[in-house]
């Protein structure tokens, strides 16, 4: 069709506990072998940090104060205005679009219906097991099942023998699957592209995962958060009180006080274990669907977000529901699509056999490194006109200051230049390194490159210097 | 449309959190309140350097703050303080930039 294919990740409750953001003791190497290939974006913000206005904040590209939508409890075409999504958009605009997992937030929010028919080509996937998420399949130490936060678990033993992302995983590598021999069967070139929305339940709690990802993260290696306790001069309007995690029956078992806490040390290290090992179970089907993916459709522009960040105990907090940058803050990284035409491999050795079977870690716990880091300010909002420029759809207006009645419009911008600027310098430096030239040349090359790179600070110093001439 | 193409970086970014009072233990739903209970906002607004959040009262029928009623305060200097563990919001050091962000 001569249009990129778009597929956005989405993580829930993800904080960049990733090695590509450089979190020494996260391991995550599949979405940093993503992220060598991207452009990072190290200071990326949600609207609000909670997944119902979160979710409808980025995918109308409105703030709250715009949806209306602060808690779960109404659906923003009814309740705020006839607001047009992402995937519509590409809808609208000749792409088949297609969901799998938490995308938009379940229930009222999205009008028990995924937004459908406005928002997807066809019916989103859920999958099965998604309907154990409370059921008490959790060990506990009296060697009884619990409905805890903490919650190792061996997959065949659950119910339905699965667990939601994998199955996700699943479904959506099938798709793709199809989809490419829909392309090859079509006589008159390929379909449609595709908007293909992936949403990965994990780590949001409960902190239910294939219990091998514990051998990633020993208990004795977890360190507890260095900022622990509750800040002076803390307004107490801001506390969250985190009534998400006391409800879980491990938690509740400790008698915590309520709304401070604190959480006793020795099980607020393994919430913080958890939460690490439900990121690399999650880090590791996010490296089966890319794999396909880079496969079978190269032509692919991939974002990957969180929706919000989480809180492991810092300020004495937990979960989200709060205005800390440890709640706010999530990973934003885009891989463009012109790599494919740059013909420039992607060496993604990730595909897995089995997918809730842990990768051997590293001997040395060393954060990854980004293609690009871009640490200027951005926000989830800007998700929604980035991906329809990078795609070449028509730009999307600004919104006016009411733009109740505007169907089509942005309260974000666009960040397709910087992601544009940065991939060039990535596709420049694998054929570099792919044809063996030598750095001169390359530093030769790039020195129009430099001048765009040096007028502006935000980009990452250390890439910076490797694109200098020697 | 120009503009929006033309942006190179931001200023600031912006975010916000609803709470159906200013005391958790008299509020207990402080963490997911419904909006029919949401009686203060918290605006949100980080620059290179700074986070500041203004706590108002907001209307939930309307939708919208008050802005001359500020229930709290919070100010965090990351150049100092990355971590957001001293709320410097009260220092007469930071007044003028407290104002500025306001």
């Amino acid at each position: 069709s001569g249009q990129p294919n778009v597929l956005l990740i989405i993580v829930d409750d993800l904080r960049p506990a990733l090695g590509c953001y450089g979190d020494t003791l996260a391991f995550t190497p599949h979405v940093d072998a993503l992220a060598s290939h991207g452009t990072v974006f190290t200071r990326a913000y949600a609207q609000q940090a909670l997944c119902g206005p979160s979710r409808t904040s980025f995918l109308t590209s409105r703030r709250p104060d715009t949806t209306r939508l602060y808690d779960v409890h109404s659906y923003w075409r009814r309740h705020a205005g006839n607001f047009t999504t992402l995937p519509q958009y590409f809808k609208e605009h000749g792409y088949h679009t297609a969901a799998a997992g938490k995308v938009f937030h379940p229930g009222i929010v999205s009008n028990q219906s995924d937004d459908q028919p406005y928002s997807w080509s066809e019916t989103p996937y859920h999958p099965p097991t998604q309907a154990h998420k409370q059921d008490p399949v959790c060990l506990g130490a009296d060697g009884s099942l619990h409905t805890n936060i903490y919650c190792p678990v061996k997959v065949s033993d659950q119910p339905g023998g699965s667990l939601p992302d994998i199955e996700t995983t699943r479904h959506s590598t099938a798709w793709l699957e199809e989809w490419a021999e829909r392309d090859e069967r079509a006589t008159n070139g390929p379909s449609q592209p595709f908007f293909f929305a992936v949403g990965y339940h994990k780590p949001h709690i409960p902190l239910k995962f294939p219990r091998e990802f514990l051998e990633l993260f020993p208990i004795d290696t977890v360190p507890l958060a260095p900022n622990r306790w509750l800040p002076k001069g803390l307004p107490s309007v801001a506390w969250n009180p985190w009534n998400d995690l006391r409800s879980r029956e491990d938690i509740a078992a400790l008698n915590v006080s309520f709304p401070y806490g604190p959480m006793p040390d020795f099980y607020a290290r393994y919430i913080r274990q958890g939460y690490y090992a439900a990121m690399s179970y999650t880090d590791s089907l996010i490296g089966d669907l890319l794999a396909t993916v880079d496969r079978l459709f190269p032509d692919t522009i991939v974002a990957f977000i969180g929706d919000h960040g989480w809180s492991l105990g810092e300020h004495q907090e937990w979960s989200k529901f709060s205005n800390f940058e440890v709640a706010t803050r999530v990973p934003f990284i885009i891989r463009n699509w012109r790599r494919a035409e740059a013909n420039v491999s992607l060496s993604t050795p990730h595909a897995q056999t089995t997918p809730h079977t842990p990768p051997r870690r590293r001997t040395k716990r060393s954060s990854a490194r980004p293609g690009v880091e871009y640490s200027g300010l951005v926000e989830l909002v800007d998700l929604f006109p980035t991906l329809v420029d990078l795609a070449g759809l028509p730009a999307l207006e600004q919104c006016p200051s009411d733009s109740h009645k505007v169907q089509v419009c942005t309260e974000g911008v666009s960040l397709s230049r910087i992601v544009n600027t940065n991939q060039q310098e990535i596709e420049r430096e694998a054929e570099i390194k792919k044809h063996g030239k030598d750095r001169e040349s390359f530093g030769a090359s790039n020195v129009e490159s430099n001048a765009i790179l040096s007028q502006n600070t935000n980009f990452d110093h250390t890439m910076k210097n490797r694109l200098m001439p020697p | 449309k120009e503009r929006n193409r033309n942006i190179k970086t931001k200023t600031a970014a912006f975010s916000q959190y609803p709470r159906p009072g200013p005391i958790p233990s008299k509020n207990p739903d402080s963490d997911q309140p419904h909006t029919s209970d949401t009686t203060i906002m918290g605006y949100s607004v980080r620059t290179d350097r700074f986070r500041f959040t203004a706590w108002l009262r907001f209307d939930n029928i309307t939708y919208r703050p008050d802005w001359d009623h500020i229930v709290a305060e919070e100010l965090y200097d990351h150049k100092i303080d990355p971590s957001e563990d001293r709320n410097l919001v009260g220092k007469g050091s930071y007044a003028r930039k407290r104002k500025a962000l306001f």
